[in-house]
């Protein structure tokens, strides 16, 4: 776009770059210190053991967790809160799981196909307890896609504010701001893909990647729901009060 | 707002 200059576009990656490594649940170095150490058939068989309720609300807590860092992500970033708070609200209700799953890839170990879990690396066998397979497998599948990008914290801070800002979501007020939002951080995301070198089709990679976690989004809406229909008292009684505002 | 009460708070609180 002839409007948005490099520099003003090197400015944008910077904060939201800033924004992500200051609201990262763990931070770069504490990954790298990390014994990347998986959970013991024992443990597996712990988790799997558990009655569905519990591993739901346990995940629905840990998610929720998760979810907080995502907001504070969302508001360091100065075109995020310059936008009004029914739309804020909105985005974050469409886009902050969307986000999480993106910094899933981060706690990933595509070797072994397991996720960092409730302090060790945990396999999807360790989730059957929750009675969807499916949608584990998906969301297993989804981190080990991104993490065969090999993006960079500055890439993945571009791409997780570029599915944040995503100006399709129902009801925005002002959809318009959002737009331009997106387009900038998508620019910034093309500037600094093409600065790191990067091939062409990482882009039109990360493009299909919003449609994949759309379609996890949704279909961890479904399973809710269908878990809601059997446990009502437990959704109420049990789980964070965010986490029902956000999918309730 | 009542509808997204925490969701409202944890925007408004000043980043910490």
């Amino acid at each position: 776009s002839p409007t948005v200059s490099m520099a003003e576009l090197d400015h944008l990656a910077h904060i939201i770059s800033k924004s992500h490594l200051e609201t990262c649940q763990h931070l770069r170095e504490e990954l790298q210190q990390m014994n990347w150490q998986n959970l013991l058939q024992d443990e597996v068989e712990s988790y799997q053991s558990k009655p569905r309720e519990v591993m739901w609300q346990l995940c629905a807590v840990k998610i929720t967790e998760a979810i907080q860092y995502v907001v504070e992500f969302a508001k360091r970033i100065d075109g995020f809160m310059d936008l009004c708070q029914n739309d804020q609200i909105v985005l974050l209700k469409a886009g902050s799981l969307e986000v999480v799953f993106i910094r899933m890839c981060r706690v990933f170990d595509s070797q072994n196909n397991t996720v960092y879990f409730d302090g060790k690396f945990a396999g999807p066998d360790a989730f059957k307890a929750l009675g969807c397979d499916d949608l584990i497998t998906s969301v297993f599948d989804f981190a080990k896609s991104m993490c065969l990008l090999h993006l960079t914290e500055e890439e993945l801070a571009l791409f997780s504010a570029f599915v944040l800002f995503s100006a399709d979501r129902s009801w925005l007020q002002e959809k318009l701001q959002v737009e331009k939002m997106q387009q900038r951080t998508h620019l910034a995301l093309q500037h600094i893909l093409q600065k790191n070198q990067r091939e062409d089709g990482v882009l039109n990679k990360l493009r299909c990647k919003v449609s994949a976690l759309r379609s996890l989004c949704n279909r961890h809406t479904e399973k809710l729901s269908a878990f809601r229909a059997i446990y009502p008292d437990v959704i109420r009684t049990h789980f964070p009060p965010l986490y029902k505002e956000l999918f309730g | 707002k009542e509808k997204h009460k925490i969701l409202h708070q944890l925007l408004q609180n000043s980043t910490s």
